[in-house]
């Protein structure tokens, strides 16, 4: 199966 | 004091379509090169960056920086309220909790001003690297649109696979599965029919058809869309609001477990 990633795994908080 | 006057009202409409069913809410960033809205779902898996460049706007008028934070779903309400031919003039004040909105029609025999409330709005700004993207594909919005909406009957998730030869978008459910495979044609008589491929190195991405589904609501903003693809890193999703600015939807993939 998939995993759905969080977009915060590739950007980070400024 | 902050003051914006868009002639052609019916882009501000789209925009707001476009990002409505996405956000609930968002803040809107006003300074003196334009207004700007960065804002994730609510489930932090895609992300919406709008820019609307001063000079697209006439007047445009900011005296100081300011963030306005609203509620989409009732701009969109009230926008809902303008007809096309239109005029939009948004009006903050600099010490105000409200946000103004006034519509006129093409020979000043109507004037409506609509008043909202605006939000406190805890927002985390996301530093988005600038990134080279191996696969860099521009086709017809209309037609992106049309195989998110083919896939979604298929299955929940679309591979993109992106080769020199084409791009194919591929789904599997239940029932079976699907494949939808576009060749390069940059050379049809008319520029926003082209599929135009740049590619640096093959891609193949998984992503929810269930975001790329809402991003497609940005589809009236521009005959064309861009899909910016390298593996194993946000799509990015860009839509141009005419000459005066971009939305663009950042999705983060899918990946085997």
């Amino acid at each position: 199966g998939t995993k759905q990633m969080s977009l915060t795994n590739f950007f980070k908080k400024k | 004091m902050f003051e914006a006057r868009l002639a052609q009202g019916t882009l501000l409409k789209k925009v707001l379509e476009a990002i409505k069913d996405l956000l609930n809410e968002a803040t809107w960033d006003c300074n003196e090169n334009g207004m700007s809205l960065q804002a994730m779902d609510s489930s932090h898996v895609s992300l919406v960056s709008l820019t609307l460049n001063a000079e697209g706007f006439e007047p445009y008028r900011c005296d100081r920086n300011c963030s306005l934070g609203i509620n989409l779903a009732s701009m969109s309400k009230i926008f809902k309220c303008a007809s096309n031919e239109d005029s939009i003039t948004i009006k903050a004040g600099d010490e105000g909790d409200t946000i103004t909105y006034v519509f006129e029609s093409p020979n000043g025999d109507k004037v409506s001003d609509y008043e909202m409330k605006l939000m406190d709005i805890e927002t985390d700004h996301l530093g988005i690297p600038d990134t080279t993207y191996s696969c860099v594909v521009k086709l017809p919005a209309a037609e992106f649109q049309r195989i998110c909406r083919d896939l979604s009957q298929i299955g929940e998730s679309v591979t993109i696979c992106c080769t020199k030869d084409g791009v194919r978008f591929s789904a599997s459910g239940d029932l079976g599965s699907g494949n939808i495979k576009l060749a390069q044609n940059a050379n049809v008589d008319k520029e926003d029919e082209a599929v135009t491929i740049e590619m640096q190195e093959a891609c193949t991405l998984t992503f929810a058809l269930r975001y790329l589904n809402f991003f497609c609501k940005a589809t009236p903003l521009s005959p064309q869309v861009t899909l910016s693809m390298s593996n194993e890193v946000p799509l990015v999703v860009e839509y141009k609001i005419g000459e005066m600015g971009h939305v663009r939807y950042y999705l983060a993939p899918k990946i085997e477990d």
